[in-house]
């Protein structure tokens, strides 16, 4: 018989701003 | 650890697994690195499907981490790209190109039946199994939105220096020129600066540039129609604005010579196989307003015409249109106060925006509808330029 597939897991996004913001955060912090 | 590429060509699944630290790595040689010369020859969209192909090993080894990590370095890569190139066209299309084919293959091996109804068995075998993206689906739909905002600024600041001369001033009709109002003279050609005037020759050739590096980068048909649209749009609307400006272009040899130039843009459409993205129907304003210029003017019989003709067009412009009206010569009539006060009696029960002029910035909201390619993953072939012997093909 056949197997219904397992439910997939929602990986949580963060918006494009939020990314952003994330990616300026990082710069500023390395030397 | 060993970094021989392993090359098992039947088994390969359309995976390709790398080592998290070799992250930077991947998105240096296929993201801000890439130039897409790089890949002329190779299929289009070739950085999509191999992130997508990242993304389904680490989908399939159930790490998370490593699809949020992949996803976001990505995006940020993308970004970082597009700002360095933000004059550059090719560049951009290409990476509108590739986002956009990352969204649809996270919707065609979503597992959601609603997007798999045109999948082989074998694209069905290459379905996400662990995670659900449609968050990140929405990240890459914003980015899709922001990178096609970026290309149409491009285009535009191209195209707009060439809109005035070519689209009003230029005549390529013969023999016109014996027929331009008294005092007519070219803008651009007064100019301290040397000689900026444009054919529409120039212009054509621009979109025949445009048209091919789109076409070349694999971009979807949607969305080249749209940018078309949008293209259209900004011309119709700088050439309206200026012809409701300048007296001296307001004649009937200028409606003459837009009206032939509107006919060039409108066959280059289909030439193309663009007309039907609804480029012609934006430039239907400057079409009317050409049609005006060289219809009679006189009678009630004239107004009549002109009012349920010109349905594009507000009172207000037309009434400008009129007012501004230059006659060729002595032989030629002005348009009299007379005519225009029973043009705007027929015309008072229109809901009529103010403004007079259009707006030349105004955009036109954009959609990607989904298209799910016929490619299946274990079939693409990654060339060495790419640098990336550190994927493993599994």
């Amino acid at each position: 018989s056949a197997q219904r597939p397992r439910p997939r897991v929602l990986l949580k996004a963060p918006t494009l701003a939020e990314m952003e913001e994330m990616n300026t955060s990082e710069e500023e912090e390395s030397p | 650890r060993q970094v021989t590429v392993q090359r098992k060509e039947k088994d390969f699944q359309g995976m390709l697994e790398y080592h998290k630290d070799d992250e930077a790595l991947l998105i240096r040689n296929l993201v801000t690195d890439l130039k897409p010369q790089m890949l002329s020859g190779t299929v289009p969209c070739l950085p999509a499907y191999i992130l997508y192909m990242c993304i389904r090993h680490a989908d399939y080894v159930n790490d998370d981490l490593k699809v949020h990590s992949l996803l976001t370095s990505t995006i940020n890569g993308v970004k970082k790209v597009l700002k360095k190139h933000n004059d550059d066209f090719e560049m951009t299309t290409f990476w509108l190109s590739n986002t956009c084919r990352l969204l649809h293959c996270l919707k065609q091996y979503s597992g959601d039946e609603g997007f798999m109804t045109q999948n082989s068995a074998k694209q069905n075998e290459h379905c996400l199994k662990n995670f659900d993206l449609t968050e990140y689906r929405q990240v890459l739909s914003d980015l899709s939105i922001q990178i096609y905002q970026q290309l149409i600024k491009i285009a535009e600041g191209v195209l707009q220096p060439m809109i005035v001369s070519a689209m009003l001033e230029n005549e390529s009709i013969q023999g016109l020129s014996g027929v331009k109002p008294t005092g007519y003279r070219k803008r651009s050609s007064s100019m301290a600066d040397g000689d900026n005037s444009y054919c529409l020759e120039a212009i054509i050739r621009q979109m025949n540039s445009f048209h091919t590096v789109m076409c070349d980068q694999g971009l979807d048909p949607e969305i080249i129609q749209q940018v078309f649209k949008q293209l259209f749009y900004m011309i119709n609307a700088v050439t309206l604005n200026n012809l409701l400006l300048r007296k001296e272009v307001c004649s009937w040899s200028t409606g003459m010579q837009l009206r032939y130039n509107i006919s060039q843009l409108e066959e280059w459409l289909r030439g193309r196989n663009l007309h039907q993205s609804g480029a012609v129907q934006t430039m239907e304003p400057l079409i009317q307003a050409a049609q005006l210029l060289q219809l009679k003017k006189k009678t009630p019989e004239d107004a009549e015409a002109i009012c349920s003709l010109c349905n594009s067009l507000s009172t207000q412009q037309i009434v400008k249109i009129l007012n501004l009206y230059t006659p060729l010569n002595e032989f030629e009539e002005r348009v009299t106060v007379a005519f225009i006060r029973t043009i705007q009696a027929q015309l008072q029960e229109r809901n009529d925006p103010q403004q007079l002029l259009l707006d030349f910035k105004h955009t036109f909201p954009v959609l990607f509808p989904f298209n799910p390619s016929s490619l299946t993953m274990d079939s693409i072939h990654i060339p060495a330029c790419l640098n990336l012997e550190f994927l493993n093909e599994v």
